[in-house]
């Protein structure tokens, strides 16, 4: 059987949030080492890596490898039901066809469940090896957010260009042009640095709301990591963690647009 | 004009 009880249930709801632009339905593969689910959205330009490490749960166990398919606007459903802070206890049988939430509030006077059918999912997996990219870009996950969403009045597509002397991201549209350029900086305040490790510069480019979507999981981590090389998909990683837990990263794929 | 690719022109299916 498999059981997950996870003391910050919200967790799962900030995770949602963050995919449910992109996916209407995915498989989450539990295994010993936790719960992990990867998919890409319908037209094959953006994948979704999660991974919630066993360790980041309260309790854990998984007897025995299984996957479970879930319409995610059901589950979206079910999560509105509880609160934040409801420790959320996730169950399924070996084989079921139906996975169980329960929320029990955090004085532990109301518990609620809830049973969710599961799908068949046939879902694609997509081998991605290890990378090291040219140019790995660390900022706030804030900054990020702002920065897509104020770009994307311009144009449906956002070049980023990561040189030596920061990050310049860059829409045209109809209405004309912008730019926004961020240095690197050693902010006494560490959260608002920008930090660039470079090997050699690069430039790309990509489609505006495929970033606002990925820009949605702002929420889970004060840090977002870009990570870019010439002609391959960016990685968007945000760590799914408190300040006293460290639950996993929810990364980003997605493939450049290039010319014609 | 730039199109766009999808993630079968980087990465393999498993």
């Amino acid at each position: 059987m498999f059981e997950a009880r996870l003391a910050e249930g919200g967790i799962l709801k900030k995770v949602l949030d963050a995919i449910k632009e992109l996916l209407n339905e995915a498989s989450f593969d539990c295994s010993e080492a936790g719960l992990q689910l990867q998919a890409m959205d319908n037209s094959h330009v953006s994948l979704v890596s999660l991974n919630l490490r066993a360790e980041g749960f309260e309790n854990y166990r998984c007897d025995r490898n299984m996957s479970m398919g879930m319409n995610l606007a059901s589950l979206v459903k079910i999560m509105k039901c509880s609160a934040n802070d409801d420790v959320l206890t996730i169950k399924a049988q070996d084989n079921a066809d139906v996975v169980t939430f329960v929320f029990e509030s955090k004085n532990g006077d109301r518990v609620s469940d809830f049973d969710m059918k599961l799908m068949n999912l046939d879902q694609e997996h997509l081998g991605i090896p290890e990378t090291d990219y040219a140019c790995v870009i660390k900022m706030p996950s804030n900054e990020f957010a702002k920065i897509v969403r104020d770009l994307s009045q311009f144009g449906e597509s956002i070049a980023i260009a990561c040189s030596k002397q920061g990050v310049k991201f860059s829409s045209t549209g109809d209405i004309g042009t912008g730019n926004i350029k961020l240095a690197q900086n050693s902010s006494a305040d560490s959260d608002d640095k920008v930090v660039v490790d470079l090997q050699e510069p690069v430039t790309l480019t990509f489609a505006s709301r495929y970033l606002n979507s990925f820009a949605k999981a702002a929420g889970l981590s004060e840090k977002v990591t870009l990570s870019m090389s010439p002609d391959v998909p960016l990685v968007v990683e945000f760590k799914v963690a408190t300040s006293d837990n460290d639950y996993g990263y929810i990364r980003y794929y997605l493939a450049p647009k290039i010319e014609d | 004009m730039q199109k766009q690719t999808t993630l079968f022109s980087f990465f393999s299916r498993t």
